[in-house]
């Protein structure tokens, strides 16, 4: 049985999931299964691109302004799919911002605390949350919009040609587990509030945090799937796996932003800087 | 805290615009 404050602290982290990210598991399965009026656009090579990226700009990247826009047009394929992987990143990292305000005692840390749990963790969480728009074939964009399949992405150039694949690998052995939303928004609270992210200052205090969202984690799995006992270890071990895929991750736009002409926003610039 | 001036907005605003 469920105490009254983690029962409480499960539906808050549920509501404020759905409220604050634009898609979700439950979305995006729609989409995937085809069970939509309105399917996704598939991209799959070279023209479905330039076809989807008329169709589907502004999705794709928002209110860029237009003069960008045309010249977006003459840049090679790689460098506009990595800008379209920007902008989802800027607009999920914002979303995760706001989820993280509604994590019960978030907001009364320390400013300078906030800013580290964001920095270390908004990539681990972006990770967990694509997982819900893949399946082997490929990945949901622009809204349900679009659809890239994996082996376009697999058959750009080096080095953008090693950017999705691990993270379609993580989100196989990740869906595996068949989480649902109310799960994946305590597991995305419990990525945030991380005790051990370098240079934080006042630690007991997020791990009273952590402390009470791993509890409510662990209740609500046993709840939501009791025929599974081994998914609440097999789940803290998938933050070690995304530790290690943002590791990775991060090296590699390292590497893209010094041999490319590819420009970081800002916003990314600040979370790579320095991070590991 | 100047190194992460963006971060530190996005914390203190709700919903502010974060363009490319």
């Amino acid at each position: 049985s469920q105490k009254p404050d983690t029962k409480s602290l499960v539906r808050q982290m549920h509501e404020a999931y759905l409220k604050h990210f634009h898609m979700n598991k439950a979305k995006a399965r729609v989409f995937l299964t085809g069970k939509t009026s309105t399917p996704p656009f598939v991209i799959h090579d070279m023209d479905t691109l330039q076809h989807a990226e008329r169709k589907l700009h502004t999705q794709l990247l928002g209110n860029v302004a237009s003069g960008d826009a045309s010249s977006l047009q003459e840049r090679e394929v790689e460098a506009r799919l990595f800008l379209f992987c920007q902008y989802a990143s800027v607009e999920t990292v914002t979303e995760l911002t706001e989820f993280a305000k509604a994590v019960p005692g978030f907001a009364a840390l320390d400013l300078n605390d906030q800013v580290t749990l964001l920095k270390y963790g908004v990539y681990e969480a972006l990770f967990a949350l694509l997982a819900s728009c893949m399946n082997k074939d490929g990945l949901l964009v622009a809204r349900g919009g679009g659809f890239i399949t994996r082996e376009f992405l697999k058959s750009l150039r080096k080095p953008f040609s090693d950017m999705m694949e691990p993270k379609f690998q993580f989100a196989m052995r990740f869906n595996a587990l068949e989480l649902d939303d109310s799960d994946l928004a305590l597991f995305v609270a419990a990525i945030i509030c991380c005790g051990d992210r370098p240079g934080l200052s006042d630690v007991s205090h997020i791990e009273r945090i952590q402390e009470s969202i791993i509890h409510a984690l662990r209740l609500q799995l046993l709840s939501n799937h009791p025929d599974n006992a081994l998914l609440f270890p097999k789940l803290l071990q998938k933050l070690a796996d995304l530790r290690q895929l943002v590791t990775e991750h991060a090296e590699l736009v390292q590497e893209i932003n010094k041999t490319e002409d590819a420009s970081l926003h800002p916003l990314l610039q600040e979370i790579y800087r320095d991070m590991y | 805290k100047e190194k992460h001036k963006i971060l530190h907005r996005l914390l203190q605003n709700s919903s502010s615009p974060v363009d490319l």
